[in-house]
Order: structure tokens, then sequence, then C-alpha cells
């Protein structure tokens, strides 16, 4: 049986959305719900930053 | 593993044995109460390392193509799953789901996001350079949080000369592993590096527009490519509102390594419905 190290390769995915709503994903999915969605990922969120545009997560793993 | 959310767009990129396509259904059930419409989906990954360890559903690529498949919503109807070869152990698989057939999507997109016009570069290197690796390495008497730890990763690897505008959140995990997001208005970029002799691997990933040109690509790969050295790495360009033939990036991207040494061993074009051009190209260092 073949050693098994950490997998660094990631999965990607992206999901497009249409609504009328400005903020859209970034009003709904507050950090409760993400966390929610995360877990059953299987990760956490670790840190996070935002700008007028966009919200990034650093995650567990 | 990162996570960006937009008003119209979610990113979600995770490595380990992490089950990311569970997501989806969560995500889906979650819109649907606020009447957001799926209008496309992406996936993508390389080849693992250690793909025996996956679990359900990433255990084999056919796994998550039925997973998805099963999850997606009809009016998804325009799908896609390819997997991009490479002579080296590097391949690419995409699977992509989008209402309509075209890549060249109207540019008043139903969500009024300007999807023309941008790219996606993924970059996966393996056999990291060792010495270079070895920054990514708490040290045993380092006693301060991840945070901190990883601003010194970034400062001491060079990545925040990649893009000194940005604004950087970085992580440095216990007792190896780094994880950054950039931001810089409306385009972000993202590294992750497990630096471990034996699974070394480090990714590097930015959306970008191209009102501005390819040129930038060129430099932010130099860019990455020097602070890890790898031996084999693999670039991925997904180009929305081109056409394959049309890009001028793989020429670019492949002219731009060739300078730092590195051979191209492999090269494969896609077009994918809703989700653009995806350019693939696999090189491996020259060894002296």
């Amino acid at each position: 049986m073949a050693a098994t190290g950490f997998e660094g390769f990631e999965k990607r995915l992206e999901l497009h959305f249409s609504g009328d709503d400005p903020l859209g994903l970034r009003r709904l999915l507050g950090f409760e719900s993400l966390e929610r969605v995360l877990h059953a990922v299987q990760c956490s969120i670790v840190s996070a930053v935002g700008n007028r545009h966009v919200d990034a997560y650093v995650l567990s793993e | 593993s990162s996570l960006f959310v937009y008003p119209n767009r979610i990113v979600i990129k995770t490595c380990g044995t992490t089950q990311l396509l569970r997501s989806v259904p969560c995500l889906l059930d979650k819109t649907g109460e606020l009447g957001l419409r799926l209008q496309r989906c992406r996936y993508t990954r390389g080849s693992f390392i250690f793909p025996h360890a996956q679990p359900f559903p990433h255990s084999s690529f056919r796994e998550e193509v039925l997973y998805l498949e099963e999850n997606l919503p009809g009016s998804l109807c325009y799908r896609k799953a390819r997997v991009l070869p490479s002579k080296t152990s590097h391949s690419w698989h995409v699977y992509a789901a989008s209402e309509r057939d075209d890549d060249a999507l109207p540019e008043e997109d139903d969500g009024g996001e300007d999807v023309l016009g941008t790219f996606t570069l993924e970059v996966c290197m393996t056999q990291l350079d060792r010495a270079l690796a070895r920054r990514f390495y708490r040290r045993r008497t380092d006693v301060s949080g991840g945070d901190v730890a990883g601003k010194e990763m970034t400062a001491s690897a060079g990545i925040g000369g990649i893009n000194p505008r940005a604004l950087v959140c970085d992580f440095a995990f216990d007792p190896c592993g780094y994880s950054m997001n950039g931001i810089d208005g409306d385009c972000y970029s993202t590294i992750h590096v497990t630096p471990e002799d034996e699974c070394s691997y480090a990714s590097f990933e930015c959306v970008e527009a191209t009102g501005g040109g390819y040129a930038g690509v060129s430099d932010v790969l130099r860019s990455v490519v020097r602070v890890f050295r790898p031996g084999t790495l693999s670039v991925s360009v997904c180009v929305m509102g081109g056409r394959g033939d049309d890009l001028p990036g793989w020429s670019l991207v492949a002219d731009s390594l060739k300078k730092l040494g590195y051979k191209r061993r492999g090269r494969a074009v896609e077009d994918f419905p809703g989700a653009g051009t995806i350019v693939y190209q696999t090189f491996t260092a020259h060894r002296k």
C-alpha cells in the first residue's frame, strides 16, 4: 500500500448566480452560514479580509 | 484552502481530503431561499498525489462528475467534462455546466457582473526547491499566532512583492504549511504551500481583467516560479470571451517559463460551455 502524505492538490469550485441584490451572496452568506457550508466540506474559516468588491477567507486544511 | 465571495459568484478551493462538492447542495439550498438562480458552475482540479486517500465524492473524476450531475439544477443543461492530458503526471480535470452554450456571454450578464475579458490563472507546482520550501516551516521556538507567522513567511519568501497593491491575509499552519489571499479591487490572488519533501506542492491562482492585455501574466508567473523553483508545474489559463486559437496567453506563458529554464511537456486547449476556453500547459525544469 502506497504511503499517504498531505494532499496539496486542490479541488476548485466556482458558482455564478443571478440576482437583483447588489450585495447578493455577500449578504446571504454571513459567517455562520458559511461555517455551516464549510462543515459539510470538512474545513473552517481561520482568517478573513474584505473590500467593497469581495470577501476573502483563508480556510483550515 | 480559500474561499472568495462576490455578490454573484463564489469560489471555493480546498486541499487535503476535504469533500468540496458536498458544499453544492448546501449552497443551492441557501441561495434558493433568497431567489438566487445558479447560472453556471466550473469545477477543476489537478491529479491527486494520493488519489486513494480521497473520500466520496472525490475518489475518482467519474464519481465527482456523477455527483455534480445529480446535484446541479436541470436548468444548467449544457454540460461538459474533460481530462486535459499531459506527458507529466499532471492532468487537468474540468467539469463545466451552464444555462447557455456559448462562452462569449453578453456584457450585461443577468447579475450585472462583467465577466467578459477576465481570466483565471491556476498554477500547480510540485518538487519545490528544498531550501525555499523550508521557509514555510514554523520555528520550534515560535509561539506567535498563525497570522503573525504567516506575515513573516509572506515577507521572507518574497510573496508580498508579487502584487504590492494587494490587501493580504496570510496564515502559517503548525508545524508547516502556508496560505494567503490577496485582494486588489475586484481581483484576487491566492497561494497555498505544502512544503514537506515527500509531497511538496504549491499553488498560485489569480483572477484578473484582461483589459490591460496579457503582459502582466508573464511577470506574475515568473515572480511566482522564482518563489518556489518547482521541478514540475502546470499552468491553466481560463479565459472568458476568447477562443483557444486566438489567445496570446499560452505563448506568453511558455516564453516566460523558458527564460527561467523550463521546457514545455504538453499543451491542450478546450472550450467549455459558459466557462470559456481553458488552455492547459505543463513544464519541467531543465536539470543540470
